[in-house]
């Protein structure tokens, strides 16, 4: 029964496709599933690019209120934050890769498309928001995924998002509510301008029979790679890179506090506040990092308590 | 024409490889890796490390190479350093507030 | 691993993360007397 995921009902997408149930309800997507092999492939992809971002695409199929996503490829692109339309480059490669994949029997079409934010979050820039802007208005269903291969390894878990933009013009009824995550300052205007066009949606994860099994065999390699790696050592550039970045905000709210002192009679309550959580993110953002470290530093003393004390 | 270029890509290529997980290289080792003169491998290196793709630098008396960048872990206390002066600084901006 | 070139490296470590956390507890303590110290101005009516 876990593997009946996997089967794909032609008559059934190609009804979706008449229906378009989407059409009317810009909310109408909430849920995204993913294969265990396409999320491996996707990060393996993301972290492969290093600093630079990259991008591929993702085959599946709907069902219901959700994107279902079988799998992965990635596309020769890269520098994706840096120009308008860097998927205009691989259009070739997309299109023989679709028509490539009928032959052999793959009948998943293109559902979305995913790229890499090395070190500064999950979201989507003014470009990010652009491009699936003309997504949805031409390929319709379409997903956006976000994923952080940098903030994968401090974290220890995949930092990944998916997110579906509002047409032009659109109000949501509510606000939506998402998770805060820190925001580089270079970005922090990028993200602040385009925030409100799109929502993200909540993504589980699934995997086969075989997967299971295969992973299973992989148990032993994971915890021999786990316990021989030291994220702490290796992430020292990202972790000073943050670090910098916090002093960077801290200087600018210090500047606006000491204006706010100067001229505490103009200013209007609601800026006090404005630079007030501006200090509480500071303190989070903090509070991140530190914790991120010290979760590291301690596998490294747990470690060697294990291993270096042992006696003959 | 382009044969020289092409065997300076392909021994750029593997001498990468070759001196990843080290931090201290003989030259010697490299040249009997690559199968190159020393002096060859010597000037590779040092075009290599002055176009920044190899950070470390060349200790000709041992015939060393010591590979990683010295500077790595003083970005982590530079930043810090900075943490710290932006918080005495914001420290003292609270303490006027007071007055 | 027993070696003194892996424990001056291990303290190393281990000393920049007790600073990285030193420094957060007191911008965590920054914020909090700014916060009281703006309660306090309010309170007392002093700008």
């Amino acid at each position: 029964s876990s593997d009946s995921i996997f089967f794909y009902d032609e008559a059934a997408q190609a009804r979706f496709q008449r229906e378009q149930p989407w059409a009317d309800n810009p909310d109408y997507f909430k849920r995204v599933k993913i294969s265990a092999l396409a999320l491996l492939k996707m990060v393996v992809h993301a972290r492969s690019g290093g600093t630079i971002e990259v991008m591929g695409l993702m085959q599946g199929k709907i069902d219901g209120d959700a994107f279902i996503v079988m799998d992965a490829f990635a596309l020769p692109v890269e520098g994706t934050e840096t120009r308008v339309n860097a998927q205009a480059d691989a259009n070739e490669y997309m299109v023989e890769y679709s028509q490539t994949n009928k032959l052999v029997g793959r009948l998943e079409n293109v559902v979305g498309w995913y790229h890499s934010h090395p070190g500064y979050g999950c979201w989507l820039s003014g470009i990010d928001v652009s491009t699936q802007l003309l997504n949805q208005r031409f390929q319709e269903p379409f997903l956006a995924v976000v994923i952080d291969p940098t903030r994968t390894v401090s974290a220890g878990k995949v930092e990944i998002g998916a997110f579906r933009t509002y047409p032009r013009g659109y109000q949501p009824p509510d606000e939506p509510v998402s998770e805060y995550q820190t925001i580089p300052l270079s970005k922090i205007d990028d993200f602040g301008v385009h925030c409100k066009q799109y929502y993200a949606l909540d993504i589980t994860y699934f995997k086969s029979s075989l997967d299971c099994h295969l992973l299973d065999l992989l148990w032993n390699k994971y915890w021999v790679n786990t316990l021989s790696s030291s994220p702490l050592l290796g992430s020292g550039d990202y972790v000073a890179g943050q670090i910098s970045d916090l002093a960077e905000k801290i200087e600018r709210a210090e500047s606006q506090l000491a204006h706010s002192h100067l001229g505490s009679f103009i200013v209007a309550p609601q800026k006090k506040n404005e630079e007030e959580s501006q200090l509480t993110k500071i303190t989070r953002d903090s509070a991140k990092i530190t914790v991120e470290q010290v979760h590291l530093l301690m596998s490294q003393v747990i470690k060697d308590i294990l291993f270096n004390s042992v006696r003959l | 024409n382009y044969i020289e270029d092409l065997l300076k890509n392909v021994r750029t290529q593997v001498l990468l490889k070759l001196i990843k997980p080290y931090t201290k290289i003989q030259i010697p080792f490299i040249s009997k890796e690559l199968n190159m003169p020393k002096k060859d491998i010597e000037e590779l290196l040092v075009s290599l490390i002055l176009d920044n793709r190899i950070h470390g630098h060349i200790d000709q008396v041992n015939r060393l190479l010591e590979h990683g960048d010295r500077l790595k872990g003083i970005e982590k206390s530079t930043a810090i350093d900075k943490w710290n002066t932006q918080l005495t600084t914001l420290y003292q901006t609270v303490c006027h507030q007071v007055c | 691993i027993e070696s003194e070139k892996f424990q001056d490296d291990f303290l190393m470590e281990y000393n920049d993360t007790l600073l990285v956390t030193y420094l957060a507890m007191f911008t965590n303590c920054s914020s909090t007397m700014n916060e009281l110290v703006d309660k306090f101005n309010t309170a007392y009516d002093r700008h």
